[in-house]
């Protein structure tokens, strides 16, 4: 609860007009910037910590990349194989999301937790967002792309394969047209 | 009034045409059919010295409106079973990608813009113009903190930023037969400027310091990177509600959490 305090503290500085219009210096920008994010860092220990409770795994084992809106995760960079993604749903409906992970170029086939197989797609990314090094310094140039469907928290299977599989179950190819 | 030649990338529920330069003209979904093209434009700010500067705190257009930047972009489509998505390059510092989801009855803009050039010693505040054949009559739509819409006016005031509002989750507007909605991924303002259009900004670059207490310019030397999403319907049916739904999921999407994998995870 004291790390959840951390984040209600720094959400209550937030309500503050500057921190939601920019309508202030660069460095009190920049303040807000590092009062939020460590505060969410807080939070994902958490939330982890609450995985930990339901799984035999430490929490350290549990990793939540906060960029994947530019699609960076340390995690998922370097050819996922076993990779499990505890999908949590803070909607109070269930709901069918499309998620995108960052994954090098590859064959991957995705699993739901009754153990069916879910279509999936490798998109590549922008080549605008790949050009911006210093934003994105990692390898993925493709996000796997596949629906979710979650009432709470649900999970998936992520394992790398080479596509010989089944072809349906392997993640499919973007086809590519330039005009 | 001649269809313009092009590419049509659709999937089960939404058909988007483009033209030969590579813009957006028409989108069809949920049953309707309407003429949509989108550009991104910027408002060159007034120069330091000048009644009024835009800053921080002021946007001061130029009153001539915004430039025009693009005339012809290049296209990358990519399909797939899943999502088609479109690549669009308007220049070195704008680029978008528009994507649409099987079983998804909405459009997902995804732009990117910046660093915004000043070599021109000219601040610049860039949005993006959707225009439709929806004729609103004035009349548009904007959240409030995501809760009840409020009627808006075109041209209550006669300068651009008079008629500017804050869209916090969506802006609207229809007439008796379609509804043009676009929701925001963050606080942005917003505006209906001509018959039909609508329009967000999205990314500001500004030089002088706008005097009003910040004591800085608003120079924003990064990138941004966003999403626009577009809900095209008939004006008939309770849509409304639809909208909010989405906007609570678009606001609150499922947190992800990565590791290996392990027996009995069930």
């Amino acid at each position: 609860m004291n790390n959840l305090n951390k984040l209600k503290q720094s959400l209550g500085i937030m309500q503050h007009h500057d921190a939601i219009t920019g309508t202030c210096k660069q460095h009190v920008v920049n303040d807000y910037t590092r009062i939020l994010s460590s505060a969410l860092t807080l939070a994902e220990h958490t939330a982890k910590m609450a995985l930990q409770k339901l799984t035999s795994l430490k929490t350290g084992q549990f990793v939540s990349c906060l960029q994947l809106n530019i699609s960076i995760c340390e995690f998922t960079q370097n050819r996922p194989n076993n990779l499990l993604v505890t999908v949590y749903n803070p909607l109070t409906r269930a709901t069918k999301q499309y998620v995108r992970i960052p994954v090098p170029r590859g064959y991957y086939m995705v699993k739901d937790f009754k153990g069916n197989a879910v279509k999936s797609q490798l998109v590549p990314l922008p080549e605008e967002l790949i050009a911006l090094k210093y934003l994105r310094p990692n390898l993925t140039q493709y996000d796997l792309v596949f629906e979710a469907e979650v009432e709470k928290l649900g999970h998936y299977h992520i394992k790398s394969t080479n596509g010989d599989f089944e072809s349906q179950n392997v993640s499919v190819d973007s086809e590519m047209k330039e005009l | 009034s001649k269809e313009p030649q092009g590419e049509m990338v659709g999937n089960s529920l939404v058909k988007l045409f483009f033209d030969n330069n590579g813009f957006l003209w028409k989108v069809e979904m949920n049953g309707v059919s309407a003429n949509v093209s989108q550009k991104f434009l910027f408002y060159e700010a007034t120069k330091e010295g000048d009644k009024q500067t835009s800053g921080a705190y002021i946007s001061a257009p130029l009153i001539q409106g915004a430039n025009i930047r693009s005339f012809k972009i290049d296209l990358k489509i990519y399909d797939g079973p899943l999502v088609k998505e479109i690549h669009q390059h308007f220049n070195n510092w704008t680029s978008q990608v528009i994507r649409i989801y099987e079983g998804v009855s909405r459009v997902e803009f995804e732009w990117l813009i910046g660093p915004i050039p000043v070599g021109d010693r000219l601040g610049k505040e860039v949005v993006t113009v959707f225009s439709s054949d929806i004729r609103n009559q004035y009349v548009f739509h904007t959240d409030s903190n995501g809760r009840e819409m409020i009627n808006r006016k075109r041209n209550i005031m006669k300068e651009i930023p008079g008629n500017y509002y804050p869209i916090t989750g969506r802006i609207v507007l229809e007439d008796d037969k379609k509804r043009m909605t676009l929701l925001n991924d963050r606080a942005q303002g917003g505006s209906c400027l001509g018959d039909g259009t609508l329009e967000l900004m999205l990314h500001r670059r500004l030089l002088h310091d706008d005097s009003r207490g910040l004591g800085e310019p608003l120079n924003d030397t990064t990138v941004a990177r966003g999403k626009i999403y577009m809900i095209l319907n008939s004006a008939d049916n309770d849509t409304a509600t639809e909208e909010r739904l989405i906007q609570q999921e678009l606001h609150l999407p499922v947190w992800l959490f990565f590791s290996r994998s392990f027996l009995n995870v069930n």
